[in-house]
């Protein structure tokens, strides 16, 4: 464990956080992708199926829970629960994500690193989680006006994997077997997605206005 | 092995 990897993770976990407190402190998920985040619980799904069989460490352990845990709660909080989903955009929520899913699941077949069911899952869970934030984004640009925490919960989410990339580097420095071709490319695809998203969240946060993204 | 270590991270 190194300090960009651990910095990542509580990004990402605070992204969660911040999302889990916009739904339950607004009862409202207007502004969120339900596409999103049935992505997210897929790549979770996907990535985690060692989780009763390979034990790495009790953080290791309790952060997966969590992951799983949480996101398959939001995804069942924006499709079941009466007041919450009154509020998600289902007309500006279109995007085919589909496709995300045969794409990310066809190259994984192709580029793996054996194969093998838990590796080819494995690598599904990393195109998946590259291209998952697409509808999100989608969905920022058409309602315009971004809330302050949905915006927060985007910016974790794409600051989380940027430090991931810090923390791949500083394993391939410092460890001689250390090599993840497939997770550190995709790594860079997944946060390239959020430049547009970074450079206007700076110019509202410099210039102290509402985020806007244009259409 | 190289693939024990190339899964430790979440």
């Amino acid at each position: 464990m190194n300090i960009f990897r651990f910095a990542g993770d509580m990004m990402h976990l605070t992204s969660i956080l911040v999302l889990l407190l916009k739904i339950y402190a607004t009862k409202s998920c207007s502004g969120i992708s339900l596409k999103t985040q049935e992505l997210y619980a897929l790549v979770f799904l996907a990535r985690y199926l060692d989780l009763f069989t390979d034990f790495i460490s009790v953080y290791n352990t309790i952060m997966k829970l969590v992951f799983i845990v949480s996101s398959t709660a939001i995804v069942w909080c924006m499709k079941r629960d009466r007041v919450v989903r009154r509020s998600y955009d289902k007309q500006l929520d279109t995007f085919r994500h589909y496709f995300l899913l045969a794409a990310s699941f066809a190259l994984a077949l192709l580029v793996n690193e054996k194969f093998t069911f838990q590796e080819i899952f494995w690598a599904f869970s990393i195109y998946l989680e590259a291209v998952a934030i697409l509808p999100q984004l989608v969905l920022l640009q058409r309602s315009g006006n971004v809330d302050n925490l949905t915006g927060q919960y985007v910016f974790f989410l794409g600051a989380y994997r940027a430090f991931y990339i810090l923390n791949w580097i500083y394993r391939y420095f410092t460890e001689t077997h250390f090599s993840r071709w497939i997770a550190c490319i995709s790594g860079l695809v997944q946060t390239a997605l959020y430049a547009d998203f970074f450079y206007y969240y700076y110019i509202s946060w410099k210039n102290n206005t509402k985020l806007k993204l244009p259409a | 092995g190289l693939s024990s270590s190339l899964k430790d991270e979440l």
